[in-house]
């Protein structure tokens, strides 16, 4: 056929370093740049249409949340700390309770300073149920306490939120282990997500966290946080890839109760790309 | 690990009496792509990687027989020479002293404002903590707790950043209070009219530190996040959090590389005992893993 120019190295290098810029990783990125190189694109718009796609196509079209046969279906959410945690389930309870659920949530986080406190006030404020005992309890007691209860046992929807802690540390992440063992002989059948909330500021450390909890709790999803700020979560092409199984589920963009999202592949994808 | 991968690159030419520029240039890429992994910013890999080559260029690693740890060698001590210049003693002159805590959401604030105190109280020194956060709920009570567990003064405040700073302020110069600690509310730089609020509080009293809180896992923002505070509001320190992760801590390197300023502690855990100095060289190794 016709001798096909290539595209110069310039416009390669660009996308690479917006990948990189957006928190890609250097293997992905480069990953993705050979990927669309070896298609041999003519134009800017083949190349751009390539670079669309190589990145819509890590993620699942099919996202959308569990729920148990019958109620209470419970939701855990844990993740490191300060990632949004607290907030997010609060979010989530706001979400389906404006859809005419009943929602209830459990302050399992017994340990960092006013943490219940918080949680009250968030449900207060998301016409939740609420459930919590002393701060120091034993969280696999509150969870048992908790599932336990008629009027969180009444809740379509229950979400338990946990304390923040650090994949690196064994005997939190068995914590959280026991947790979910204690919340499964309790209601049988009802814990039908287990939900990473990642920080959407993040940087690599995002996918080891992701591969270290989903080692030790069988993620159902990822909840990232945080995409109000100028980060990007490009962390996720990675996760995807190595974490088929575990999709995005659902995104945070501000501080109110209202800024929550089901995680849109196409809006992210607009973001990433531009 | 940079080690591995350099040793793996150089194995290919072990017959060589020389490495060339080619060669060079071919552990410089691996060097780049070891920071990135590491979340330092793409501007400061670079630079720092054209430091590395010229250095590489001009010395005895072009012969050494043990190239790979001689290159991961000048790697190593060119970044803690770098960020040798990040140590400075926590010095406080004035009394009260006030320290102003900023940074991201949820990047450790309120926990490392207890840590401050804790801290003080080890040398003798009184802290006052007041936090000037109108908007996370159970934002006082947390602090409340956390003074109370490090066995220092609290000040419930009410009303705006300025008034809240200045009745702290006034009750520390009243109880002859050596420290005192404003906590704010986490906020991105995106919105620059959040900043008003800091600046506020910065001009209403003497602050003598402004401290930037930064989460030690943050990506590629962390340079954004470093230039909107150190622009709107003024950087005088940093405290890098959650450094007991396994996290790289890249973002380090690129927020001192913009700011120049010191990082003055290192959070280590989520209890008040968990504050330490920073030290260089822990960082160089955990950055080239
Ligand atoms: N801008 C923004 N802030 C958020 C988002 N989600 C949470 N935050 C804020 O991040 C901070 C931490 O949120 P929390 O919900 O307390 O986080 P957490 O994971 O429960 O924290 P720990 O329980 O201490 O581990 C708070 O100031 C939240 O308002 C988001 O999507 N966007
Ligand atoms: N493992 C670990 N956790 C930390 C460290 N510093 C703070 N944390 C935890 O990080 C979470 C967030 O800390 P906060 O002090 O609430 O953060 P913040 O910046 O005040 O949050 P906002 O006020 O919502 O912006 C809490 O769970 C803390 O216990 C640290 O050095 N190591
Ligand atoms: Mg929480
Ligand atoms: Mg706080």
């Amino acid at each position: 056929g016709a001798f096909q120019p290539e595209l110069p190295e310039e416009v390669y290098a660009e996308l690479e370093d917006r990948l990189i810029l957006a928190d890609a990783g250097p293997a992905t990125a480069a990953g993705i740049i050979e990927s669309i190189q070896s298609k041999k694109p003519a134009t800017v718009e083949t190349l751009r249409g390539h670079f669309r796609s190589a990145i819509r196509e890590r993620f699942s079209n099919s996202a959308a949340p569990i729920f148990a046969l019958a109620p209470p279906t419970v939701w855990f959410v844990f993740g490191t700390n300060g990632a949004g945690k607290t907030t997010t389930a609060a979010k989530i309870a706001s979400f389906y309770k404006s859809q005419g659920s009943t929602v209830g949530l459990v302050a399992a986080d017994t340990f960092r300073a006013a943490a219940i406190d918080q949680l009250r006030v968030l449900a207060g404020r998301a016409g939740s149920e609420f459930y919590a005992m002393e701060e120091g309890a034993h969280p696999s007691a509150v969870i048992f306490d908790a599932l336990s209860d008629k009027t969180i046992r009444s809740c379509n929807l229950v979400i338990v939120d946990t304390a923040g802690r650090l994949h690196t540390k064994t005997s939190l992440m068995e914590e959280l282990a026991k947790m979910t063992k204690s919340c499964e002989k309790t209601a049988p059948g009802a814990l039908t997500e287990r939900l990473l909330v990642l920080d959407g500021t993040a940087g690599q450390n995002a996918l080891v966290q992701a591969k270290t909890f989903h080692a030790s709790l069988q993620l159902t999803g990822l909840i990232v946080t945080k995409l109000d700020a100028s980060a990007k979560a490009g962390f996720l092409l990675a996760i995807r890839q190595d974490l088929p199984g575990v999709p995005v589920k659902w995104v945070g963009v501000g501080e109110t109760l209202e800024d929550i999202a089901p995680f849109d592949p196409d809006a992210f994808v607009d973001g990433l790309v531009g | 690990a940079l080690n591995r991968r350099l040793g793996a690159l150089f194995k290919k030419i072990r017959g060589q009496a020389r490495l060339t520029e080619a060669n060079v240039m071919d552990a410089v890429k691996e060097v780049r792509t070891a920071l990135l992994e590491a979340d330092v910013s793409l501007a400061v890999a670079r630079a720092f990687t054209e430091e590395i080559r010229v250095k590489a260029m001009g010395s005895e690693v072009l012969y050494s027989i043990r190239a790979a740890d001689a290159f991961v060698k000048i790697v190593h001590d060119s970044l803690v020479k770098f960020l040798g210049g990040a140590v400075a003693p926590f010095r406080l002159d004035r009394r009260p002293s006030v320290i102003l805590m900023m940074g991201l959401q949820g990047s450790g604030k309120t926990t490392t404002a207890g840590k401050l105190a804790a801290y003080f109280s080890a040398q003798q020194k009184s802290s006052l903590l007041t936090t000037l956060d109108r908007s996370r709920p159970a934002a006082a009570e947390q602090l409340e707790k956390l003074s109370k567990t490090a066995g220092v003064s609290y000040l419930r405040t009410a009303g705006d950043a300025a008034s809240s700073a200045r009745a702290a302020y006034e009750e520390a110069q009243r109880r002859n209070i050596a420290v005192v600690v404003l906590d704010t509310a986490g906020r991105t730089e995106v919105d620059p009219a959040v900043f008003a609020e800091l600046r506020a509080a910065r001009d209403a009293v003497p602050v003598e530190k402004k401290i930037l809180v930064l989460d030690a896992m943050t990506g590629q923002a962390a340079v954004n996040i470093a230039k909107g505070f150190a622009d709107e509001v003024g950087v005088d320190g940093v405290i890098l959090t959650k450094f007991d992760s396994d996290t790289r801590g890249g973002a380090a390197l690129s927020v001192y590389h913009l700011l120049r300023s010191p990082i003055v502690f290192v959070g280590e855990g989520e209890t008040l005992d968990r504050l330490a100095p920073f030290h260089p060289d822990r960082i160089a190794g955990r950055i080239l893993g």
